[in-house]
């Protein structure tokens, strides 16, 4: 997808980073997509996490929102240890079916992290249409063999990987220090959004 | 649709990290519009593995302490820095505007102001087009719903991101005498703020967002196809 980045938007995409340890990252192509792109993306820590989010306040909530939120609520915030973001497909306004595409999504992760219902879920593309979920599982399993420990180009392939009419990929990396305690500790971001945009989540 | 996730191996207990994710949704992605659409999908999560942690003394747990203060604030601008990309991409905008609403009596009608003049379509194409048509950005101010808006009190402003002078285009509620090259001038430019200030109180809101560009037509207008 980056070899697309119009020349007028190339200064916004890192070309390095410093990334928070303990998170194995990558994106592929699965599928879901019919030209080729990355369509799936993976993140795992290596250690259980606390875990927050919030989401669209929109009354037909996709099935991945809903999942998130039930298994957040679930764990209380604790022991999350992955997120798998598919692109193409937002699985949105998809009934039950879509609700066991969802879980299906995240139990698959789950499984090969060896933490039951440990595993968040986003979908990002066009509403009203079934996942291809066999690709997505076979492009899960690959993407936890390929996911490698904080480098720049494994979150530059998430980046790619969770985009759908984006411009460029958006990464963002940083490290900070308390004040108190004087811990250094970084943040990785990756973001997608360019239309139908104008979030109030809660 | 809006998907944001940012990981941290900062040790923090989840009721905090849910404080600060909360704080930093309001002031980063639930402050930008690029069309004023909101998905059945957008989800803003967050994930602390503490793996940067070197005693189990360092977890952030005070909601009132410097440290959880600190990542509050820390991951607020880095959220926002992410916000501010998306609307920088917008599908092909060409623009990247600061709506600045000022003198209000609450953040909540602030807001509400901002996000009236952030999704008007014809203030967006007027954007694209680099007409100073302030009187969409009024227009938009008056529909607003915020009852306590005094028109005579109204002023508008383009603040260009260069830091050169501001260019007036309305004081209390007086159209000024405006300078089409200069508004021209500042209209070509990438970034800037259209600033609104209401006379009415002393709270004030942000959002950012961008124009309409011929891209975001063609995009959207085959994109489930």
């Amino acid at each position: 997808n980056s070899t697309a980045i119009p020349e007028n938007k190339k200064h916004l995409v890192p070309t390095s980073g410093t990334y928070p340890n303990g998170f194995k990252v990558t994106g592929v192509h699965c599928g879901v997509k019919k030209n080729g792109q990355k369509d799936l993306a993976l993140i795992v820590s290596d250690k259980p996490c606390t875990a927050a989010a919030v989401f669209t306040t929109n009354v037909f909530k996709a099935a991945p929102v809903l999942l998130s939120r039930e298994i957040l609520n679930k764990n209380s915030g604790q022991d999350i240890r992955a997120i798998v973001i598919n692109s193409g497909c937002a699985n949105a306004v998809t009934g039950i079916k879509g609700m066991e595409n969802a879980k299906k999504m995240s139990d698959e992760v789950s499984k090969l992290t060896n933490v039951e219902t440990s595993t968040l879920v986003m979908s990002t593309g066009v509403i009203g249409q079934h996942l291809p979920i066999e690709k997505i599982i076979n492009g899960i399993n690959v993407a936890h063999e390929k996911a490698v420990n904080g480098s720049h180009e494994g979150w530059m392939e998430v980046a790619e990987a969770i985009m759908t009419t984006d411009f460029f990929p958006k990464l963002r990396s940083g490290q900070f220090t308390l004040p108190s305690s004087g811990l250094t500790y970084s943040m990785a971001g990756i973001a997608k959004g360019a239309g139908m945009i104008h979030p109030n989540m809660a | 649709t809006l998907l944001a996730t940012i990981v941290t191996d900062a040790p923090i207990s989840t009721p905090a990290l849910n404080e600060a994710l909360k704080y930093a949704a309001k002031r980063s992605f639930n402050s930008i519009s690029v069309d004023g659409d909101m998905s059945t999908n957008d989800t803003f999560a967050i994930l602390a593995n503490g793996a940067a942690a070197a005693t189990k003394e360092t977890i952030i747990n005070d909601v009132q302490g410097q440290d959880f203060l600190r990542f509050r604030d820390d991951l607020t601008n880095f959220a926002t820095d992410l916000a501010k990309l998306i609307v920088r991409d917008g599908e092909g905008a060409t623009k990247f505007v600061t709506i600045h609403v000022k003198g209000v009596p609450t953040f909540e009608e602030a807001k509400k102001v901002a996000s009236t003049i952030a999704t008007s379509a014809l203030v967006k194409t007027a954007l694209f087009g680099q007409d100073a048509n302030w009187g969409r950005i009024l227009c938009a101010v008056g529909y607003s719903g915020v009852s306590s808006i005094i028109p005579n009190k109204v002023s508008v402003s383009f603040i260009p991101n260069d830091g050169s002078t501001p260019l007036k285009l309305l004081t209390l509620g007086e159209p000024e005498n405006v300078d089409e090259a200069r508004a021209l001038e500042i209209l070509k430019m990438e970034e800037l703020e259209i600033r609104v200030e209401l006379g009415i109180g002393n709270e004030e809101a942000k959002m950012w967002t961008c124009d309409f560009s011929y891209d975001y037509i063609k995009i959207n207008a085959d994109y489930r196809t």
